[in-house]
C-alpha cells in the first residue's frame, strides 16, 4: 500500500536548513495498523504530512496504492486525499467559523454525497464521538478535547481507505482515549489501513507494530504481539 | 492562597446555557502543588481560566492572595496575571508572527525588566525547555510539542509567584514529559504554588493532592503520598 524508500524532507528558515526526516524507508500493507513514536521534533507530525500527500519530500520515492506520488500534481494530490485518506490533525485544522456538525459534513460535501444521507452520517459520527450535546457550538466553544474529537469525526466520516492520526488523543483522559480508540479499531477491523502517531503507550499497544522514529530517521521498527 | 466558594460559570451559546462550573469550592494553600484531572469537556480549562483572571465566574466568591477578585476591574486583573501568575494555556497561544526568542522575552518586556537581562533570561529559558536551537523559528515553523515547549518557557520566564499549567505535556513524548516536570518541581520547591491540568497518571503523581473534576463540580479531592 505504502512504499517509501530514502526519504528526505528539509525546511528552509531563514540561512538555516533543518531535516526533519533524513532518509526514510517503511513499507506499510494494506490492511496494516501502525504506531509511530518518537521524541518531540523527531519528524513523525513531517512523516505523516508525506504520507498523507499533504506535503511533497525533498528527495527519495513515495509510491501509494501503486502510484509514485511524485508523478502526481496538486489536483490529482488533492484528489486522493478527499477520497482516499483521514487525516486527524495534531492541531485539528477545524474551521472556526461554522459550527461542529458543518466541519463534519464538509468532507462528504465534497465528495458530492447528497444532503439527507451526508447529514445523517455526520450526525451519527458525531455521536460516536460523544458531541451530539455539542452540535451547534463553534470550535472555539469548544474544550481542547472536544475540538480534537470532532476533528476525528471529521477524518473518519467519509469512511476512507487509509487513517492517518497525529497524536489523536493528546487532550483526552484514558477514558474517553479508549473510546475513541474502539472507533479506530472497528474502522481497522474492516480492512482499512491506519497509521497513529502518539507518545501514549497505551495507544500505541493497540499496533502489531510501532515504528520508534529519531530525530529524522526509523531508529527501531517493533513488532509487538499480535492484539 | 486560593479559596473559592460556589464558583458558577455558565456559557450561552445561542438559545443554550452550557454549565460548564456547578458550584466549585477549592482551598489551594500557598507553595502547594496540585493536580487537576477529569474527564473531557468536565470543566478543568474553564476552572483554570477563573483561578488564573482570565475569565470571571457567572457566581461565587473568589480570594486570591488576600484579595477579593470581583473588587478588581479589568486593569487591575490584568495586573495581577502579569506579574504574579504563569499560564501555560492548553491551546498555546503563541504569537506567530514573531519568532520563539521574542514570544519568551514579551512576559519580561511588559515587566519593564531591562533588555540586556531580559534577553539572557529569555535565552536561559528556551535553553532550560531544549530549544535553543529553535530560537528564531516561528512557532509556525515547529513542532506540536517544541511549540508547547515556547509556551511553558513563556509563562516560566518572569518566575511568577502562581504557575497554571493546562494540559503542558499533551503533545509530548515521556521523557520531553519528565524533563519539563524536572523545571516545575524545581520552580515549586523555591515555594511557587503550582496547578496542573493533567490527563496523564504519570503527570498527576508528581503532586501530593489531586482534585478529580466531573461534569462541572469536584467528584474527589485525593491525597497522594507526599512525593
Ligand atoms: N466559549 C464556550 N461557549 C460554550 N460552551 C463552552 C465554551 N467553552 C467551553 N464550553 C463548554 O464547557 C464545558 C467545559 O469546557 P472546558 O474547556 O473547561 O473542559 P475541559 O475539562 O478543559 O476539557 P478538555 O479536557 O477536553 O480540555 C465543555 O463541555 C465545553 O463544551
Ligand atoms: N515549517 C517548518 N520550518 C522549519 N522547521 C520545521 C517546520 N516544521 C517542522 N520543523 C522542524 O522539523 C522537526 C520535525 O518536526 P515535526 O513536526 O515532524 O516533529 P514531531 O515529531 O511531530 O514533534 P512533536 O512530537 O513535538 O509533534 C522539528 O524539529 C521542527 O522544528
Ligand atoms: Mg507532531
Ligand atoms: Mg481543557
Amino acid at each position: 500500500m505504502i512504499t517509501m524508500q530514502s526519504i528526505v524532507k528539509e525546511y528552509r528558515t531563514g540561512e538555516v536548513v533543518v531535516q526533519a526526516l533524513r532518509g526514510v524507508d517503511l513499507e506499510v500493507e494494506r490492511g496494516e495498523l501502525l504506531a509511530i513514536m518518537g521524541p518531540s521534533g523527531s519528524g513523525k507530525s513531517t512523516l505523516m504530512n508525506v504520507i498523507g500527500c499533504l506535503d511533497r519530500p525533498t528527495s527519495g520515492q513515495y509510491v501509494l496504492g501503486g502510484v509514485d506520488v511524485s508523478t502526481l500534481d496538486d489536483n490529482e494530490l488533492a484528489a486522493i486525499r478527499n477520497r482516499k485518506i483521514g487525516f486527524v490533525f495534531q492541531t485539528f485544522n477545524l474551521l472556526s467559523r461554522t459550527d461542529c456538525f458543518h466541519n463534519v459534513e464538509l468532507p462528504l460535501i465534497y465528495g458530492g454525497v447528497a444532503r439527507k444521507v451526508r447529514q445523517e452520517r455526520a450526525r451519527e459520527m458525531l455521536d460516536k464521538v460523544g458531541l451530539s450535546h455539542r452540535m451547534r457550538h463553534h470550535p472555539n466553544e469548544l474544550s481542547g478535547g472536544e475540538r480534537q474529537r470532532v476533528a476525528i469525526a471529521r477524518a473518519l466520516v467519509n469512511e476512507p481507505q487509509i487513517i492517518l492520526a497525529d497524536e489523536p488523543t493528546g487532550n483526552l483522559d484514558s477514558k474517553t482515549g479508549e473510546e475513541i480508540l474502539r472507533i479506530f479499531r472497528a474502522l481497522h477491523a474492516e480492512g482499512r489501513t491506519m497509521i497513529l502517531v502518539t507518545h501514549e503507550r497505551y495507544v500505541a499497544e493497540h499496533a502489531a507494530r510501532i515504528v520508534h522514529l529519531l530525530d529524522g530517521t526509523i531508529a527501531e521498527d517493533e513488532r509487538t504481539s499480535q492484539r
